[in-house]
């Protein structure tokens, strides 16, 4: 930080903090700073407002260089298979209740597959929000293989015609290879059960998450490519600013961003939102 | 093995001949890459390469070892310095108590945290740690919010032969009085309340979890924190802590690769003792907190 004036270099200590705080994470924050200092060094940023506003358009660059929708229909009269993956407790199962009862007051039929056959009582978690989003549901027995549950699941889908398929799988940590092992074959396995299946395969985020989750990205989409993210519990105090490293690095779009337990509380991603609430 | 950080920061000192100031500055910077990577928080992480810094100029760590045969050997500075931040790092996350408290007849346990941390997997193995220690544990089902939470903790509670008390009729704080009178009935001796995940700024779902306790005093509070949590673990661990002056942290979720650093940050923030470490999905996953295992993980 050498060559700067006093207030230049406070504030880049300043928004050092901010972006540590937020989990943007070493490497990213390193990356926007190293930009701003230079911006500095040349002359062009002379007070800590042009200062903060070049960090701020540095990272909207960033969240803005992949373009964030939620969920579409793939073609009209077709069945789009989407597959969520993730590690324990970060909101799958309610993410997809929450976006089944979106669908279903847009009108969209929706049937939802308890791909989870491990854990206690998920079947029956995905029963509630099934029942509350007028969503199909199909279950298998306890332990039952989650590949065939996903199986059945897709041609319940296409018997009754729907317009999503929204497949639940278990809370696995990235480092267990057996169970990377098991989603890759239930991936391999949607597309058995209809061409092009899974057409989304949306990695569910929790916003408290600290670096791990680059590590998680990385991991998850070796098993399965990521088409999306889902970052979950940005109601709560976490800032979610692991995302920026994550699209900076492997470019996938953030499709949702949840904001509480029920059904409603589910947006699309806005950056410029997002980057207000990073650096309120 | 360890972290690139914590291995630059040993290669910046090799080669020389005794700490300075300057040569410790070098190594330092390092460290705070490797900490602040381990999601460590940012003010913990300052804080602690301070003391680091002063006991590193002080030489307050032996500068000697023995090898094995008993000889006397000088440390060479890099190894001093790994030394120092290795003892610095036990240091603050000791002394080590995983004491449970339990008063007698029926001893208490009230778990909280964030949403999804493992509290209900967490009451489960807590449930057959007590049952190893040949005590009679009840589980309360006093998350009335979320889908199929009382079924989950049902099927935890069967599958150790437990009894599980729940109420449709009742609001949490009402029903975890309540369990305690069942616990008598049914001649258990420790109760495990399963409380509903929650955020630490949800004031009124705040004020449930303070409700239960002016009603059942429990021994015991336990926050339910993910090993995965950033920078946030400071923020939701203050604040639970101001609340309900919790007795403990359970780590959850080390079976991953996530380097754990929210332990260092809560533990310094709040004083309060890291009691368990959840290493799985099974019942059987529950450690009792040991500080090396989680330094070493750390400091990478
Ligand atoms: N505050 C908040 N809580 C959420 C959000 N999304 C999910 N949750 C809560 O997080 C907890 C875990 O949600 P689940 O849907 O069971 O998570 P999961 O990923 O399916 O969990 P596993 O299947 O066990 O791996 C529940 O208490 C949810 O209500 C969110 O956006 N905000
Ligand atoms: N790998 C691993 N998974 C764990 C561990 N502890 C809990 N889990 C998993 O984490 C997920 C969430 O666990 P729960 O016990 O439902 O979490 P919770 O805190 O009760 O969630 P809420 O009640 O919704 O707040 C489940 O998939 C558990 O199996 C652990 O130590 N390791
Ligand atoms: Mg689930
Ligand atoms: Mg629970």
């Amino acid at each position: 930080l050498s060559g700067q004036k006093p207030i230049q270099n406070e504030t880049l200590v300043e928004l050092e903090s901010i972006l540590f705080s937020a989990d943007i994470g070493v490497k990213t924050s390193q990356k926007l700073l190293d930009m701003v200092a230079e911006g500095i060094r040349s002359g062009k940023l002379q007070n800590s407002e042009q200062i903060k506003d070049a960090l701020r358009s540095q990272m909207q660059e960033i969240l803005c260089s992949v373009l964030h929708k939620p969920l579409e229909t793939t073609e009209p009269n077709s069945t789009t298979v989407v597959m969520f993956v993730g590690v324990n407790g970060v909101g799958k199962t309610t993410t997809i209740g929450k976006i089944s009862s979106q669908l279903h007051a847009q009108g969209k039929r929706v049937v939802l597959g308890a791909g989870d056959t491990f854990r206690a009582a998920a079947s029956e978690q995905l029963a509630v929000w099934a029942d509350r989003s007028g969503a199909s549901l199909v279950t298998g027995s306890e332990n039952a293989d989650p590949a065939s549950v996903l199986f059945d699941t897709v041609q319940k889908g296409k018997a009754e015609k729907a317009d999503f398929v929204l497949c639940d799988t278990a809370g696995r940590l990235h480092t267990k290879s057996n169970l990377m092992d098991e989603l890759k074959k239930a991936h391999r396995v949607l597309g058995k059960a209809q061409a092009g299946a899974p057409h989304e395969v949306l990695l569910v985020l929790d916003a408290t998450m600290g670096q791990n989750a680059l590590m998680q990205a990385k991991q998850f989409s070796e098993s399965t490519p990521l088409t999306g993210i889902v970052l979950t519990k940005l109601d709560g105090t976490a800032k979610g600013g692991i995302v920026l490293g994550i699209i900076d690095e492997l470019k996938i779009p953030i499709r949702y961003i949840g904001v509480g337990e029920a059904a409603d509380d589910l947006r699309a991603f806005e950056p410029k939102e997002f980057l207000n609430a990073l650096f309120a | 093995t360890l972290s690139k950080g914590f291995r630059t920061a040993r290669q910046s000192l090799s080669g020389q001949t005794e700490l300075t100031e300057h040569n410790i500055d070098i190594a330092l910077r390092e460290v705070r890459v490797s900490l602040l990577e381990a999601d460590v928080e940012y003010n913990v992480v300052a804080r602690f390469l301070d003391r680091v810094k002063t006991k590193a100029l002080g030489r307050e760590v032996a500068t000697h070892v023995k090898d094995k045969s008993g000889q006397r050997l000088r440390l060479k500075p890099a190894e001093h310095f790994v030394g120092i931040c290795y003892e610095e790092l036990e240091a603050l996350m000791g002394p080590v108590d995983t004491s449970i408290k339990l008063s007698k007849p029926v001893g208490t346990i009230m778990m909280v945290g964030l949403q999804g941390t493992g509290k209900t997997t967490t009451t489960g193995k807590l449930a057959q740690f007590l049952i190893k220690k040949q005590l009679k544990p009840m589980l309360v089902a006093a998350d009335i919010y979320r889908p199929a939470a009382v079924l989950q903790l049902k099927v935890l509670g069967d599958s150790l032969q437990i009894p599980v008390f729940a109420d449709p009729a009742l609001l949490p704080p009402q029903l975890c009085a309540q369990a305690l009178i069942k616990a008598k009935e049914w001649q258990c001796n420790v109760v495990i309340f399963d409380t509903a995940g929650r955020l630490s700024i949800d004031d009124e779902l705040m004020h449930e979890l303070e409700e239960i306790k002016r009603l059942t005093k429990p021994d015991n509070v336990f926050l339910v924190v993910d090993a995965m949590v950033g920078q946030d673990a400071v923020r939701t661990a203050a604040e639970f802590n101001r609340r309900l002056d919790i007795d403990g942290f359970i780590l959850t979720k080390l079976d991953g690769d996530a380097r754990g650093g929210a332990a260092l940050s809560i533990k310094e923030i709040t004083s309060k003792p890291i009691k368990f470490l959840g290493m799985g999905e099974k019942l059987g996953n529950l450690e009792e907190f040991r500080p090396q295992g989680l330094a070493s993980r750390i400091l990478g």
